[in-house]
């Protein structure tokens, strides 16, 4: 596991989230989001509540194509597939150009490009609680991830990094554990 | 597009499912260093995006130069493959994989394998006589 420079962290416990309104989107994506968010929970003292405003949420949530004003522009179909900012910036932003797979086995999609987006989500609260990249390849925060693929269960190595920072939820009795993926097939980024 | 994982894909969309900004990557494949490629430059890009070349670098030629080497090895070692400095296919194969936006390597600085100090007094060999 990894910090950020300086391992900024979140100085308070109950964080709130919203997603851009813009978006207008489902249930079943905001359900992704929370099932995400809850990983994260289990293993640390933090809670996440989803909040209808946007502009005083601690964690702004929003799809985006291409170029969106914050000079880190999204690139269409797979390539980079969302990105977030180090506490306490909050912003978490997803490339709305990809084809989201948000119930179901992804695995068995009939779209090569299908990209899971509860493990993405779950990759990308990490940097939002303040993780960098792993090269710990069963780790959530290892930087890649294959097209048709779901990784969601956090690794020791993501557990250990995160409770670094914020340690550990009283709750908590390490067994959510997985030191292997949950599955794991698919192509090896949309050459197949 | 959401979609659930079992519905039936619309026909124009399967048609641009392949459209992947870095599938060009694999015509490098096999590039040697000291030699030019086109599309080298790109590649530069790419790992400078993510931290492996240094900002300070710009104007990218198609020369497959130091930089890129030494680019090709810090991401071998923090993806655990084979660190050969070269395009081999089992890195290509790699580097056009989808991933997360954020830079592996921040101001030079990474936690990531690269980014660990190795102990090279572990290169000795100790004997002790019975």
């Amino acid at each position: 596991y990894s910090f950020f420079t300086g391992m900024p962290r979140w100085r308070k416990q109950a964080l709130t989230y919203a997603f851009s309104p813009g978006n207008q989107l489902t249930d079943d994506v905001k359900a992704v989001f929370s099932r995400a968010f809850d990983r994260w929970s289990t293993v640390i003292p933090l809670t996440f509540t989803q909040t209808d405003s946007i502009n005083t949420a601690d964690i702004q949530i929003g799809f985006y194509r291409g170029d969106h004003q914050d000079g880190e522009p999204f690139d269409g179909v797979l390539g980079t597939l969302a990105h977030a900012f180090s506490p306490p910036s909050g912003k978490f932003h997803l490339d709305g150009d990809e084809n989201w797979v948000v119930t179901g086995d992804v695995t068995t999609s009939s779209l090569t490009t299908a990209v899971d987006l509860e493990s993405v989500a779950v990759h990308e609260i990490g940097h939002l609680l303040g993780l960098g990249h792993s090269s710990v390849e069963e780790s959530i925060m290892y930087p890649s991830i294959s097209s048709r693929t779901k990784k969601v269960v956090l690794a020791t190595d993501d557990i250990q990094g995160i409770q670094m920072l914020y340690g550990s939820n009283p709750n908590y009795n390490g067994s959510s554990t997985a030191s292997v993926r949950e599955k794991e097939t698919g192509s090896s980024g949309g050459h197949r | 597009h959401f979609f659930p994982s079992n519905v039936s894909i619309p026909e124009d969309l399967l048609k641009n499912s392949t459209s992947n900004p870095w599938s060009f990557f694999h015509n490098l494949s096999g590039c040697h260093a000291g030699e030019k490629y086109d599309g080298l430059a790109k590649l530069k890009s790419y790992f400078q995006y993510f931290g492996y070349i240094p900002d300070s670098l710009s104007n990218f030629t198609d020369d497959f130069d130091d930089a890129l080497e030494s680019a090709l090895r810090t991401y071998q070692r923090n993806f655990n493959l084979n660190v050969t400095g070269q395009l081999d296919n089992q890195t290509v194969n790699h580097v056009v994989r989808p991933r997360c936006g954020n830079p592996d390597i921040v101001n030079g600085s990474t936690s990531m394998n690269s980014g660990k100090t190795h102990n090279t007094s572990s290169n000795h060999v100790h004997t002790v006589s019975h």
